[in-house]
């Protein structure tokens, strides 16, 4: 999950 | 969303604005690096492969979507618009940019979060990021004449990647677990990279002279 939020960057 | 995100989103639209304004309105492409707008277009073709099947939010696919859509065109512009590649710099950018992608793409595969197709490609596409700049500072380096748009284009990008730190240490102290080393690493080398360029803008902006570097 901790992955997903890196994810969100451009 | 914090505002140092939200800042280097906006400065790296902006670069992406200021060239394509230079290219479409000017029609000139004098002093652009067409090796590093290719390892652009790469870079984000790789990063947003997911763009189809992980949905974040309207503004994250309509940014992807504008930097896909504005990399290729700049390399369609430079490589086969009539009045626009007649002003590449074709003789001055010889950097062997294909040999940056080999390195970026074994240490893909050796150092990275997960060992799947999407996630390789991904980690391949922050490292190739972080070196995607370096045609362009050896093209200006060696043309030494910059005008005023590719000084901003480039200072912009800089500041793109200036926020970006800002946003991770924020991020880092306000959310749990929020830890990469491998984004931060990469996005550390590639704005230690312009630390170069940017002294002398500031040098130039300070005098109130036009940019030159230094032969």
């Amino acid at each position: 999950e901790e992955h997903e939020e890196t994810k969100d960057e451009l | 969303m914090n505002i140092f995100r939200l800042a280097g989103d906006m400065t790296h639209l902006a670069s992406v604005l200021v060239l394509l304004l230079k290219i479409h309105t000017i029609k000139s492409c004098a002093g652009v690096s067409l090796k590093t707008q290719e390892l652009y277009a790469i870079v984000f073709a790789t990063r947003y492969l997911d763009i189809l099947t992980s949905f974040v939010s309207i503004y994250n696919t309509l940014m992807k979507l504008i930097f896909l859509g504005s990399s290729f065109s700049i390399v369609w512009y430079m490589k086969y618009h009539k009045t626009v590649r007649r002003t590449y710099d074709r003789d001055q950018d010889t950097f062997r940019h294909w040999f940056l992608m080999l390195p970026c793409l074994l240490l893909a595969l050796l150092i990275h979060e997960k060992f799947t197709f999407f996630e390789v490609l991904w980690t391949f596409s922050l490292y190739l990021e972080a070196v995607a700049i370096l045609p362009q500072l050896v093209l200006l380096q060696r043309t030494r004449n910059i005008d005023n748009l590719t000084g901003q284009y480039i200072f912009l990008l800089g500041g793109y990647r200036g926020f970006y730190i800002l946003n991770w240490i924020y991020r880092y102290f306000t959310e749990p677990h929020y830890v990469h080393w491998i984004t931060w690493i990469a996005g550390l080398v590639q704005t230690l990279l312009y630390a170069d360029f940017f002294y002398y803008y500031f040098l130039s902006w300070k005098n109130n002279k036009k940019l030159q570097l230094p032969a």
